[in-house]
């Protein structure tokens, strides 16, 4: 299963529709301070089954819904799209009879989160496990947020613990 | 429970000394478990020694010492089970210029080994030339992100204005 | 007592709702005092709107805007008595080139205003260019440091290798 | 009372006495990862009579002391004198009758610390005195230590109310 892409709308600062490629190999991310490219890292952390808005720099997790700015009104849903290429069919049974694959969550005001794998509804749970299957997700180490560096440094050596139970 | 976490800390160590000692160019580094005989219940503590240092806690080491430091411990778990994408934001933040080529070459490294994507978040002018390629994330019109493919030539500008 | 920390957060809201616009180059910012009627059980709430965004929690803002909106908090707190000797240690390490320009400004009207002597702490190329002297910290023998004045133009290299 | 030098002997990385001229303006400290840039600054911090090692990254005092490297032995004492132009005369009373001011602590292995000012020896509140009385001191907002905006940025409201208690 190969990551391939991660299509944005409504999140956060990206209210158009935005996709990003995910390619072999190293891409860099760059632009001016409060551009915008954290707020990619936290659309693949919040389409993997991110559960704490805290951690995504909310205090609750409509906050991830472009709140609109001078000149545009807020909206009302966000949603995020990670596709991937399965033509080596190496995905989890229940999902793997497709030569593409795509996970996608969305967000609407007053109505919480809804998830899908291919278009078919699932829980939040599966999304979870599905990413855990391919040893990644939300909370891996795969996934250093801004500013997680230092709070490594700082942890108290049992929540830096933590950290090994991935490896276990 | 208990075995698997021991097993865990065995490997994740052997991983963490040989990513410490490819980052700083030399010395070396450990991991130990503390303050319990309960590995489910002990503290991780970090002693490192960079090239031509004495061996301290990592709470002595510098500000750029540390952030290298903590990487080889991330990397080392990360190797464990390689995830298909990883993400790094702005963790080159406190690295001098040949600290930054250091960790690139890391990248690279494990790239090589595990086929992992990888997404770098920079605002460092050298990251961005070892990139394969580059996305630069606007605001032409504010509050409202776009992205844009980047020449890797065109990168110099973009580093100049972020 | 209350009275007087009632007066000082008043001082230091002028002065950080000024500061901060003159980091931003726009927009506005508040301290608003929460959780309790006693000033002395008060906790301290930031809410920043950069230009053209809306008004939010302090933490919804990117890394490079929470610095800048934390910078504008120390510096409002030390206007009301302003030390001699300000020490900022790498606290442009997050900041994009524009914004490195703007915190360069800031540091030198409040010199102006202050007399204060500033010590900056910096890997930032920029930053060097905007100092009125610098030194450089060496370890030519290792784990020894040693102190050697840098001419303003040797100060490329340095930064280069750090 | 315009400090304008700072003097480090045995402190951390700097075992041979060097000596920092604080002038007028803005003074850039550059260096790669590690050469001793926030020692310096630690040094200013603990002359000034810092009390906890924590804040030095140390877990007891005596970490400030050159602790040797592969060629050279450790030291046992370590020394930094804060020198300032009295000229104008600004000094509190007890201390103002030269035109130069040096303060200086000393700390040797199983001995503590020692401060003076003026070749007097002094206790530690006194220097904390002396500093608090021009605006200054090791806790002040005019000392930002390398990481403490990201401390104020993730601090509790609580916590971050007390960087108040300068002003007031
Ligand atoms: N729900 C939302 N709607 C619209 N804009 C938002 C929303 N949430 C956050 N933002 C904006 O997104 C910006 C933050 O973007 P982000 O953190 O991605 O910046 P960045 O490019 O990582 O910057 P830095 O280099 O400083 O880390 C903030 O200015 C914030 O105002
Ligand atoms: N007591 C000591 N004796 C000798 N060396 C010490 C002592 N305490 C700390 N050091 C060394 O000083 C170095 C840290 O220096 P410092 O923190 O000043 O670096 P820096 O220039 O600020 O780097 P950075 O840019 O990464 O923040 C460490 O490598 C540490 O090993
Ligand atoms: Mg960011
Ligand atoms: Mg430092």
């Amino acid at each position: 299963v190969k990551f391939n892409r991660l299509r944005l709308t409504g999140f956060k600062s990206f209210v158009e529709p935005t996709e990003l490629s995910i390619d072999e190999g190293l891409t860099g991310v760059v632009g001016p301070n409060g551009c915008g490219k954290s707020n990619l890292v936290e659309a693949l952390r919040w389409v993997m089954g991110e559960t704490s808005a805290k951690s995504l720099r909310g205090s609750g997790m409509e906050d991830v819904i472009f709140q609109g700015t001078d000149s545009r009104p807020p909206r009302n849903m966000a949603e995020v799209v990670l596709g991937a290429d399965n033509s080596t069919r190496g995905a989890p049974p229940q999902f793997n009879d497709s030569d593409d694959i795509e996970i996608s969550r969305r967000i609407e005001r007053d109505a919480g989160s809804a998830y899908r794998i291919n278009g078919n509804d699932v829980r939040m749970r599966d999304v979870q496990t599905f990413f855990a299957d391919m040893n990644s997700g939300a909370r891996s180490t795969a996934m250093v947020r801004q500013g997680q560096i230092g709070q490594i440094i700082n942890s108290k050596p049992q929540d830096r613990r933590k950290i090994l139970e991935e490896a276990a | 429970g208990r075995e698997r976490l021991l097993a865990a800390f065995d490997t994740v160590s052997a991983n963490f000394e040989r990513l410490f000692t490819q980052l700083f160019g030399g010395g070396m580094a450990q991991l130990r478990l503390v303050e319990s005989e309960d590995p489910l219940e002990a503290g991780l503590e970090i002693f490192a020694r960079p090239p031509g240092k004495r061996l301290q806690s990592m709470s002595l080491l510098s500000g750029g010492e540390q952030a290298l430091t903590a990487l080889s411990l991330i990397f080392a778990v990360f190797l464990v089970n390689p995830a298909p994408v990883c993400v790094l934001d702005e963790v080159d933040a406190p690295l001098d210029d040949a600290n930054v080529e250091r960790f690139c070459d890391l990248v690279h490294s494990i790239r090589k080994e595990t086929g992992t994507r990888f997404l770098i978040i920079t605002h460092h002018a050298l990251t961005m030339s070892r990139m394969d390629r580059l996305f630069g994330v606007t605001m032409a019109e504010r509050g409202i992100s776009q992205l844009v493919s980047i020449d890797l030539n065109q990168a110099e500008e973009l580093a100049a204005a972020g």
